[in-house]
């Protein structure tokens, strides 16, 4: 563990007057590796420990903690500012219909979380929510999102034989007719390369105006997690990103990826297939899952 | 760029990069770099190049008797087939990878090639898993066994199993509910998936398939070494090998853990499942 390694660093540094190139030499090489094995894209980690460093640099080495342990905590602090005020909050608007539009790639989670942060807006904001069937590709992609909406208490809209734009933009007539407080969008997984499906989410925007456009992905998502998001943030701009699969043992080192890359905060964590296993995102508890 | 070596050529310096870069992973990279840097006297590119697609492919797994490089390849199974054996296949991996298409895929292929195939939708557990496995069954023109969802999953495979023989099929496929390697009951549900294919079919050639999303980084080794702990993982579908991922980690399991790459997803498409050709996918990673 880093920590291991660490110690190892400390044992030879005694007494250094202030952090310097050479008293965290072996601390800032640890601490890339370790944010490479946790799956943090590779020009992320080498631009964000430089910047740590420069900032560090120089710094009175605070008394009672050894140099290399002082450039952690920086690192630390230094994740954590990237990773987000801490999530939570949601552009919900007191009148009118709030929509909330998942987009991702293919398989990341985006139907299941689709239930998850509806069930989260009609506790948090006691608004009804209005779940939209916008995926007529994947084989019975309406049918997963009907049954495990309609289980969970909610009404799901589905239109055969229409694209997503317009399902979308019926979704919210029928949202407004039946006095709705809020909608989640179901889109279709997809690649950010995928120039014809990204547009798709360009016309779905232009048609319904979201409030919130969150990129759902895999907590394990490696090196092209800069890639991914980066594509669905210029495309779309995106308001957040919601991190699932966060119940399995991956580091998650995407996360820090896509927020340094994007500047937008994490906002959820999926943590189990339950449409209760949704939390809001801490970014000390991130932190120390990637840096340990 | 980590290597931190002085001595290391541009070239070597670049070929770290586009590893790291496509999730090899820092150890299995620092072990081809070493390599490539003692055997290479060179340094023109081609030739350092083509060193290393060789350093790599010395690592992994190729020649499985089941795997796409054997010169009889999955010819071999097709043989077993057409002898009168029936050949299992259980698609497993975490949730998301690609199983439930890839069966549809695998199906449509095997069928292409005059095998009788049957489907069997053994993930009783996710919303509408059975009706999306049914759809593709439709596409692939393969008949299907299944049972109300919640039913438990080993009552279908034993069904197919029963099925499987009655009808004297060639080719069983057998889909699985999506679960975390780390969840010790949903791994413990998939020995028990093993069990009953082993029993009711012990003489059938059983073809353990691990689907491994492109996308996904370091914690592939992980889902790989418990899946094979649980289950036996004789091959892996490396999937979505069409998005911008290079789906490197499938290399570093298929070194570390002995195991054939044997069919890449390239698509949502059900003719895009392709018999995984490691001279074809260094090429284009090393392009
Ligand atoms: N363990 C766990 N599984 C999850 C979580 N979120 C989703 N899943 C599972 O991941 C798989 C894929 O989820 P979906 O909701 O179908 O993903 P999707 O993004 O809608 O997929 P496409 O529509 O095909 O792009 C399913 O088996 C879900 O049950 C989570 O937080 N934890
Ligand atoms: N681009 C691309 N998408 C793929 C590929 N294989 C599967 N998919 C997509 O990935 C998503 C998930 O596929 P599924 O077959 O449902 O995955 P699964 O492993 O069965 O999921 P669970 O049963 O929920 O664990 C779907 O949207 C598929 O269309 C591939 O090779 N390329
Ligand atoms: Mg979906
Ligand atoms: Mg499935």
């Amino acid at each position: 563990a880093l920590s291991e390694r660490l110690s190892g660093v400390l044992k030879k540094i005694r007494g250094w007057g202030s952090l310097n190139e050479s008293n965290i030499k072996d601390g800032i090489r640890d601490i890339k590796l370790a944010l490479l094995e946790a799956d943090v894209n590779y020009k992320v980690v080498k631009e964000f420990v430089d910047d740590v460093t420069k900032e560090a640099m120089g710094e009175k080495v605070l008394k009672s903690i050894k140099p290399a342990q002082q450039f952690t905590k920086a690192v630390y602090d230094g994740l954590v500012r990237i990773l987000g005020v801490g999530g939570g909050e949601l552009s919900i608007k007191s009148g009118g219909i709030s929509v909330l539009m998942l987009v991702g790639l293919q398989g990341s989670g985006k139907t299941t979380t689709c239930v998850k942060l509806a069930r989260w807006v009609e506790k948090n904001y006691n608004k009804k929510t209005l779940l939209v069937a916008a995926d007529p590709y994947r084989p019975a992609a309406m049918e997963q999102l009907d049954l495990l909406g309609s289980k969970n208490g909610f009404t799901v809209f589905k239109k055969e034989k229409m694209k997503p734009p317009d399902i979308c933009r019926e979704a919210l007539e029928y949202a407004k007719e039946k006095s709705f407080g809020a909608a989640v969008l179901d889109t279709a997984g997809r690649l950010e390369i995928d120039e014809q499906m990204m547009d798709e989410l360009t016309r779905i925007k232009d048609k319904v105006d979201p409030h919130e456009i969150l990129l759902v992905a895999d907590a394990a998502t490696g090196q092209v997690a800069v890639k991914v998001a980066q594509g669905f943030n210029e495309r779309l701009g995106i308001t957040g990103i919601i991190l699932s699969r966060m119940d399995s043992d991956a580091r998650g080192g995407a996360a820090l990826s896509m927020a340094y890359i994007t500047g937008k905060a994490i906002s959820f964590i999926g943590t189990g297939e339950k449409v209760d296993d949704f939390e809001k995102f801490y970014p000390d508890r991130i932190a120390s899952r990637i840096l340990d | 760029i980590f290597t931190g070596k002085k001595e290391s050529t541009q070239v070597l310096s670049d070929i770290e990069e586009i590893l790291i870069a496509s999730d090899f992973g820092i150890d299995f990279t620092q072990q081809i770099i070493e390599q490539l840097s003692k055997r290479v006297v060179s340094s023109n590119p081609d030739e350092v190049i083509s060193e290393l697609k060789n350093i790599i492919k010395e690592k992994m797994v190729i020649d499985s008797e089941i795997s796409s490089n054997h010169p009889d390849s999955s010819h071999d199974l097709s043989r077993e087939m057409n002898q009168g054996s029936i050949v299992a296949y259980l698609m497993f991996g975490v949730n998301g990878t690609g199983k439930t298409t890839t069966c549809g895929k695998l199906a449509y292929k095997l069928k292409n090639e005059g095998k009788k195939t049957l489907i069997a939708a053994a993930d009783t557990h996710r919303d509408a898993a059975v009706e999306q496995l049914a759809i593709w069954s439709k596409r692939a023109n393969v008949p299907i066994i299944s049972q109300y969802q919640g039913s438990d999953p080993g009552a279908v495979v034993y069904d197919a199993c029963d099925s499987a023989r009655a009808r004297s099929v060639d080719a069983l496929i057998v889909d699985t509910a999506g679960r975390l390697h780390n969840k010790e009951r949903l791994m413990e549900e998939l020995k028990k998936i093993v069990r009953i294919l082993d029993k009711k079919l012990p003489e059938a050639k059983l073809v353990k398939l691990l689907t491994v999303d492109a996308t996904t980084g370091q914690n592939a080794i992980a889902q790989a070494t418990q899946f094979n702990e649980y289950a036996g993982v004789d091959g892996i579908v490396l999937t979505k090998l069409d998005s911008s991922a290079k789906g490197g980690i499938a290399c570093t399991i298929s070194g570390l853990l002995k195991i054939p790459i044997l069919y890449s997803g390239t698509g949502e498409g059900i003719e895009d499942l392709a018999d995984f050709d490691v001279d074809e996918y260094l090429d284009i990673l090393l392009s």
